[in-house]
């Protein structure tokens, strides 16, 4: 799906791109600990993907639980969001962006704030 | 700035780097001219050059568009969300999500909600295949996220002092108060 600019799309090709992947994160806004909202579970997912959360079954529940939490507030403090640990509006919409797969943080230490040195990460990790 | 566990780089002796692209992928000129032109992003602030070579295999890095599950364990997910991964030094590889409705010149003013410009995202890959992680600074090229119909393709101020701590300078170009500093191209609709 190659165009030169958005004006030589096919009219017909664009009523089918607007589904985002991850569009149903935004029934989440407004989440916050202790809750156990339907979707929790696919969030948790997409933190464990980028390495917010090293759970290594990855089989989660939608509770919003310790895990979670302090998974938001990591990846809040990594964009420059207000580390509350609440699904606020700004930090949904932050996560609905489309966004590179390489992980943010690899084996718990983050590779965004890590205060520009790479003596801080332990472990090397190939992607 | 940010670099990948243990700080992988390219080896001092291998300064000009080779590409190529996915032969199945039949890419067009245009397309290998956008990729021409984000490797050169690079090229400007760094003694690397990078030279296409249509030797897939021999290649040093390795450009591809693919979907789904495509071999790496990194499966894409379709239109938006993950739009293109890439692998530390020395693996060299670069995939996108085949997906994704890539746009190759003016993305600006988009009327689309999934449109990506093409050559932003290839300059943030590169920077991944060079051995740059994620930068918490929201200007700076390794920033994870990009909206679409947005076009950021100019090395910030952290990009280039993260670039040179691994590789140095372009000892033709070593200055940090260019054009790019003074005029970046940051612009688009979100």
């Amino acid at each position: 799906n190659f165009f030169p600019n958005v004006s030589s799309i096919p009219p017909s090709f664009l009523p089918n791109t607007t589904a985002g992947a991850w569009d149903s994160f935004n029934k989440l806004s407004g989440c916050r600990p202790g809750q156990n909202v339907t979707g929790i579970s696919k969030l948790k997912n997409y933190f464990h993907y980028f390495g917010y959360i090293t759970n290594t079954t990855g089989n989660f529940t939608d509770d919003f639980d310790d895990d979670l939490e302090s998974a938001v507030k990591n990846y809040q403090r990594n964009f420059n969001l207000n580390a509350t640990g609440e699904l606020d509006e700004s930090t949904v919409q932050q996560i609905l962006k489309p966004r590179c797969g390489v992980a943010d943080i690899v084996n718990g230490t983050s590779t965004m704030n890590s205060g520009k040195s790479s003596s801080m990460i332990k472990h090397t990790v190939a992607h | 700035y940010s670099f990948f566990p243990g700080r992988p780089r390219w080896p001092a002796r291998q300064s000009d780097l080779t590409y190529a692209f996915e032969p199945r992928n039949q890419l067009s000129d245009d397309v290998k001219r956008v990729f021409a032109s984000a490797f050169s992003r690079w090229s400007e602030w760094t003694p690397l050059t990078f030279t296409e070579t249509s030797n897939y295999f021999a290649a040093d890095l390795k450009i591809g568009f693919y979907s789904g599950d495509h071999g790496d364990g990194e499966a894409f997910d379709g239109v938006l969300g993950t739009l293109a991964h890439a692998f530390a030094p020395p693996a060299g590889l670069l995939h996108l999500d085949i997906a994704e409705t890539w746009i190759t010149g003016n993305v600006i003013a988009s009327g689309s909600p999934s449109a990506m410009d093409l050559e932003s995202v290839a300059v943030h890959e590169i920077g991944h295949v060079l051995g740059l992680g994620h930068s918490s600074v929201e200007d700076a090229i390794m920033f994870p996220t990009i909206p679409s119909g947005v076009r950021k393709v100019e090395l910030d101020r952290d990009d280039i002092e993260g670039i040179q701590v691994l590789y140095g300078t372009n000892p033709d170009n070593n200055s940090t108060t260019g054009p790019s500093f003074g005029g970046r191209e940051i612009s688009g609709v979100t």
